[in-house]
């Protein structure tokens, strides 16, 4: 089996790492 | 009946087809409505740049396995389409819940962020077909014409002439987004993050350098300690 490890907070989604607030 | 490695890329394949809507080459009502609640609505540059990219990735396909299957590398990006929008959409239904806004216009008219949303797809659908190609041995030839291996990762990058390091910003939401993906995809896209994170986002012109440039300006009053040898 194969789990992702999830790195970004909860507080994180892709609007922030395109610098979009 | 018995799993042959045949039969399970097939099923592989027919999954990645039935789990995307039938009508999923255009946005659906619910994402085209976040497309109209922007301020600048992005649907035309969406379309036209699906456009340029599309002749781009049949040109370069066709290039890397033969003129005889730019029709292959057709039905690949249309599949690669369909997963875009599936996941574009989830993507913001996340967003919007975590944020509580509806107007996302910043991002969807950020072409960087299409271009690697769409190449994720891509790399996708890519990843699914290699992987039957090499269990059905239609390119294992022996020799050193190995077409398949052509179209692996990162190739994608460079038919979009896309950085390492946009792609890796949208790896992780699109796992998220996407909660049919096979745990060899998962596993795929996770050998994709470490060999960014290893080598090529550390290759001359990479935008991580000006990133850690202004990081460093901005942070410079912060007490970093100094690393080990």
């Amino acid at each position: 089996s194969h789990d992702y490890h999830f790195g970004l907070e909860d507080h994180e989604g892709i609007s922030e790492l395109f610098d979009c607030d | 009946p018995p799993q042959t490695p045949i039969r399970a890329a097939m099923t592989s394949i027919q999954q990645l087809r039935g789990e995307l809507p039938s009508s999923g080459d255009q946005p659906s009502t619910n994402l085209a409505t976040y497309f109209k609640n922007c301020t600048v609505d992005p649907s035309q540059a969406v379309q036209k740049r699906l456009e340029m990219l599309g002749q781009l990735f049949s040109q370069k396909f066709g290039e890397a396995v033969g003129p005889r299957c730019v029709a292959y590398g057709r039905q690949r990006f249309a599949l690669g389409v369909r997963l875009y929008y599936k996941v574009m959409e989830e993507m913001l239904n996340s967003e919007e819940k975590r944020l509580s806004v509806q107007n996302f216009s910043k991002l969807l008219n950020d072409s960087t962020f299409h271009t690697s949303l769409l190449a994720c797809a891509l790399e996708v659908v890519m990843a699914t077909y290699e992987e039957s190609s090499f269990k059905n041995g239609r390119y294992s030839n022996g020799g050193s014409d190995h077409a398949g291996v052509d179209v692996c990762f990162p190739w994608i990058l460079n038919v979009f002439s896309l950085a390492a390091f946009d792609f890796y910003k949208v790896i992780e939401s699109f796992i998220k987004a996407e909660p049919t993906l096979s745990k060899d995809i998962i596993k795929h896209l996770e050998t994709c993050e470490n060999l960014i994170m290893e080598r090529i986002a550390w290759r001359t012109g990479s935008p991580l350098f000006e990133l850690l440039k202004q990081e460093q300006e901005s942070g410079a009053a912060e007490q970093v300690e100094a690393p080990a040898s």
